[in-house]
């Protein structure tokens, strides 16, 4: 079973299309194995990405380098895979 | 396997395995089977069967009003919000006035899970499976994306030709079986008046197009339809959604289901993203599986009810 521990999902917040476009660019590196839950749009509409925990310091140098803005919006997402799956294991019993 | 007696004994506020909905379906058509039969609409590329529930009273190939939820595995709260769907129209049936009124004259068909390998991968092996479970030749990479895999605008922008990619299309149109299976349902029924693909998160309501900034015929009509269904919908918790066309929304996509099914005549063609803004993505909290459904199921009685009032 595939695990996330230490991935994280942020939330991007862009100022223009510049670091829009920048995102796509980033959406664009493969061997980042990044998944874009919102994919970059409009600076009007946040991004959100599946950052796996190995990529995680790659992708935060990027956007602080090119001032992009950007919170956490889950900090481990094994936890709250976890979580569900003990909610699931709970309303059977 | 959650063994039920009835569905009243099911908990809707929970996510279920794949078996525990089929369970539960063939128990809701054993309690109703006067109203709702289980169609086999195709099998899956792992041999899994593809179920629609139909709810009719009656007739043959009447107006009908198609909902899917699911077509994106990882998108639990959309199967969820199928089901209680489907439960409530069972139930309303004979109380409700509104719901009442529809099945006398349309049928209604619900596909709970649209992407059945998907989703039972999701609760195997990858939480966050979103694609078709399809091999794909030359690649190591499994899976196409069934949301740009239908035949309007297939290879467009707003798709991907990588197999590795979470938007691959495919290699052709209706190259997945979950796709192709709904693509000869609808044309051979024919008679399909409002189609209404379910997905989440991010909350929004969104019509054709996506993949061509040509405005739908009947944007206007789309648009005005789509605004009072969010009235709807808000009305319940001010859950707070945006509505247009797919293109002008959220982003160029092609190969999507419903600019499909607009161009097969389906004037009433939506698409939903549910639940959230961004505090848990796809694994929406189950305890808000219930008021999801139920401030979607406004919104989707509003359209249902502009059908059944606007014949065409």
């Amino acid at each position: 079973q595939k695990i996330f521990v230490g991935d994280q999902v942020l939330r991007i917040v862009t100022k223009d299309m510049e670091q829009v476009t920048l995102l796509k660019d980033l959406e664009e590196l493969e061997n980042l194995e990044l998944d874009f839950w919102k994919g970059p749009t409009h600076p009007d509409f946040p991004t959100d990405v599946h950052v796996p925990f190995a990529s995680l310091q790659a992708v935060k140098v990027f956007l602080e380098s090119n001032n992009i803005q950007y919170s956490i919006m889950i900090e481990d997402l094994q936890s709250v895979v976890e979580e569900e799956k003990i909610q699931i294991i709970r309303s059977r019993s | 396997i959650e063994q039920m007696r009835n569905t009243d004994s099911f908990n809707y506020a929970s996510y279920h395995t794949l078996d525990e909905i089929y369970n539960w379906m063939d128990v809701l058509v054993s309690e109703q089977s006067n109203l709702v039969s289980k169609i086999n609409i195709g099998s899956t590329f792992e041999n899994r069967p593809i179920y629609v529930l139909k709810f009719s009273t009656g007739g043959t190939k009447r107006p009908a009003i198609w909902i899917d939820t699911g077509i994106h595995s990882r998108e639990w709260v959309t199967q969820a919000s199928g089901i209680w769907m489907a439960k409530k129209i069972a139930t309303d049936y004979g109380k409700d006035a509104f719901i009442t009124s529809i099945l006398n004259e349309m049928d209604i068909f619900i596909e709970i899970v649209t992407n059945p390998d998907g989703f039972h991968f999701t609760h195997t092996k990858n939480r966050m499976w979103r694609k078709t479970r399809s091999i794909n030749s030359g690649s190591s990479c499994v899976g196409v994306d069934p949301n740009r895999n239908w035949d309007a605008g297939f290879g467009g922008a707003g798709a991907s030709s990588n197999p590795c990619s979470e938007t691959y299309r495919g290699p052709r149109a209706n190259s997945e079986s979950e796709v192709k299976s709904i693509v000869d349902f609808v044309k051979s029924h024919g008679n399909i008046k409002a189609f209404i693909s379910i997905h989440s998160y991010s909350q929004m309501l969104l019509y054709p197009y996506g993949y061509t900034k040509t405005p739908a015929p009947n944007q206007q009509e789309l648009h005005s339809l789509a605004r009072k269904a969010i009235d709807a919908l808000s009305s319940l918790y001010g859950t707070s959604y945006r509505y247009g066309s797919i293109i002008n929304t959220i982003y160029q996509a092609s190969g999507g289901t419903i600019d499909w099914t607009y161009n097969q005549g389906i004037k009433y063609s939506y698409t939903f993203e549910l639940r959230d803004t961004g505090r848990y993505g796809f694994i929406l909290p189950a305890n808000q599986i219930i008021p999801t459904a139920q401030e979607t199921w406004l919104a989707i009685t509003t359209i249902m009810e502009h059908t059944y009032n606007n014949p065409y």
